[in-house]
């Protein structure tokens, strides 16, 4: 996908890097 | 750095497999170095930074959540095959700040400093209202229920005299009115049907480890006890010093119940 540089391209699903998963359960 | 240079880190994912390479070497790292307590393992990865070393290598700034197991850390089973603590236990996290070095493809923990702290009364007895919550493990009610019950294994032991390690974890059960504590201990020098003062029996050069749980009952006119022992496999004496040898280095401590350092839970050089 080609944008101009001042136009954001359109988002994508948001994915938050950090924390990460629980392996477990959270205390 | 000269002024004006950007610092140059790189933030991955928290799940991304190196970072979480670089997790699971510390959580090892930690567990074989801690001498009290329980096995922890990974939970969840909270924060990581990845700084470029000079003049090679990576460095993981990392924040990491960590769960108790019920393995002790003197007990040999890979913490694969341990079992987490599970909250109607009382489970208990560790918060650890560590620094990992990645460098020709290995890890290995520059620093690593953990807390760790049981789960609150409110989030175990919403779970499971009669389950038992943690004891302090200098409770006098504590103490005595490990007396009594390293008394009685030694009672029936044929071999080695016992001698305690550590109280690892202790709860008070309402119904029936009991003590029911978890302890580690260690094989003597001294035969258990002959010991005649404890206190001039001294630990095996080749440490043989065990784990014990056992209850204490109160019952009327007395109390009752009953307790179990895991023996661990022996432990190969440490490398003695030859001459000529470099001095140890005294950033990794052997681990050695018998001089336990104060504070277990930091391990590793500061940098």
């Amino acid at each position: 996908k080609v944008v101009q540089p001042s136009i954001a391209a359109a988002a994508g699903p948001l994915v938050r890097p950090c924390p990460g998963r629980i392996r477990h359960f959270k205390v | 750095v000269p002024a004006g240079t950007a610092l140059a880190y790189r933030e991955p994912d928290c799940d991304d497999p190196e970072t979480e390479q670089a997790a699971l070497a510390a959580v090892d790292y930690i567990n074989n170095r801690v001498v009290r307590g329980y096995k922890h393992t990974l939970n969840q990865i909270d924060k990581v930074r990845v700084w470029q070393r000079r003049p090679m290598g990576e460095v993981f700034e990392l924040e990491i959540d960590t769960l108790e197991t019920t393995c002790h850390v003197l007990d040999p089973t890979p913490l694969a095959n341990c079992t987490v603590r599970q909250p109607m236990q009382h489970a208990v996290e560790g918060d650890c700040d560590l620094r990992v070095l990645k460098q020709d493809g290995q890890f290995s923990v520059l620093f690593a400093k953990c807390d760790s702290s049981p789960d609150s009364a409110e989030d175990v007895l919403r779970l499971c209202p009669d389950c038992p919550l943690l004891a302090p493990l200098n409770d006098t009610k504590v103490v005595h229920a490990v007396d009594v019950a390293l008394t009685a294994f030694n009672a029936q032991s044929n071999g080695s005299y016992f001698q305690l390690v550590e109280i690892s974890r202790a709860q008070f059960v309402p119904l029936p009115q009991s003590t029911y504590v978890e302890f580690a201990v260690a094989a003597t020098d001294c035969a258990a049907k002959d010991v005649m003062d404890p206190a001039k029996c001294n630990l095996l050069a080749e440490k043989q480890y065990g784990f014990c749980k056992a209850t204490l009952t109160e019952k009327v006119g007395g109390e009752d006890v009953a307790v179990t022992c895991t023996m661990f496999q022996t432990q190969p004496l440490p490398p003695q010093p030859q001459p000529g040898d470099a001095v140890a280095d005294p950033a990794v401590p052997a681990p050695s119940p018998a001089n336990l350092p104060a504070d277990p839970l930091l391990v590793g050089p500061v940098v």
